[in-house]
């Protein structure tokens, strides 16, 4: 896209004018890996800076280039400082150069629910869910269907433990299942004046040998609640992740596989 | 949100309405 004139970006402080030239450039993250992706970037980003300042000689004084491609902003190692501190710098005469990474348009389409609910069935599992409901109150019930559409996809796409989120992403990807044990557990043996605070279930589990799975707690129906207390990275949300995929797959009858 | 199920095209559509939304509808796309 192009623009010439004043817009309230970045901010209605700092408007910049003048001649705007946008570029959106997707990479296929899932079949490349994230570090192919980035790579490929960089070197798009400075081609078509190359091809504005020299070979068409645009007049250009903002130039944004817009990616599903995460750009890590990681201190001076992330593609994000390598394009600030490498790359921009080398074109001077576009004065102003942005790139808009994965994390920036997320955050634009938090900021613009118009845009976000045009490709909501893409996009969003929160207004998947809203329409969902909207959908029973009209009892308008292709519901069956939906549901497990909705929990094939997030199946498929929760296979994978969150290392992201302890700071690591890289190619390489862990399947839940294969950073899984189970581990052995029993309830406490309590005092019979304290017993009686004790649900059922606790008993009931205390008594027989067999039982010694923390998962046949995690998925017992009869327990209503359970608290899970761990420092970050103890595995928490990889805990829950697991347990929803389980869930998932009761859904859609693909227990066996996981 | 997981921009990557959307495709190139997709993406780029996606792409134009924020430029629009953001800079103005004055944008040519």
């Amino acid at each position: 896209a192009t623009f010439h004139g004043k817009a309230p970006y970045p901010s209605k402080e700092e408007q910049w004018g003048g001649s705007w030239i946008f570029q959106a450039k997707f990479h296929d993250v899932q079949q490349i890996g994230p570090k192919k992706a980035r790579e490929a970037f960089a070197a798009e980003l400075k081609d078509e800076l190359s091809k504005i300042t020299e070979k068409y000689r645009h007049p250009c004084d903002n130039f944004i280039l817009m990616t599903n491609v995460s750009l890590t902003p990681v201190f001076q190692r992330g593609m994000k400082d390598r394009i600030d501190n490498e790359i921009i710098p080398k074109y001077p005469t576009i004065k102003h150069i942005h790139v808009w990474g994965a994390e920036e348009i997320c955050r634009f389409l938090d900021g613009y629910p118009m845009i976000r609910q045009t490709y909501a069935h893409l996009l969003v599992s929160g207004d998947i869910i809203a329409s969902l409901l909207r959908l029973i109150e009209r009892e308008e019930t292709e519901l069956d269907e939906l549901v497990k559409l909705y929990c094939q996809g997030c199946y498929d796409h929760e296979q994978y433990a969150a290392l992201d989120d302890a700071g690591d992403v890289e190619d390489e990807r862990v399947a839940l299942q294969r950073v899984f044990i189970d581990l052995d557990v029993k309830p406490p043996t309590l005092s019979k004046y304290l017993q009686v605070l004790v649900p059922e279930w606790m008993k009931q589990a205390a008594e027989d040998d067999e039982r010694t799975s923390a998962l046949s707690y995690l998925l017992d129906d009869s327990i209503q609640g359970l608290v899970l207390t761990g420092g970050p990275g103890d595995g928490k949300s990889t805990l829950g992740q697991y347990l929803a995929q389980i869930h998932r797959a009761r859904l859609i009858g693909r227990v066996n596989e996981l | 949100y997981n921009l990557d199920v959307l495709g190139a095209q997709e993406f780029e559509r996606l792409c134009q309405s924020l430029v629009q939304q953001i800079i103005g509808p004055g944008a040519k796309v």
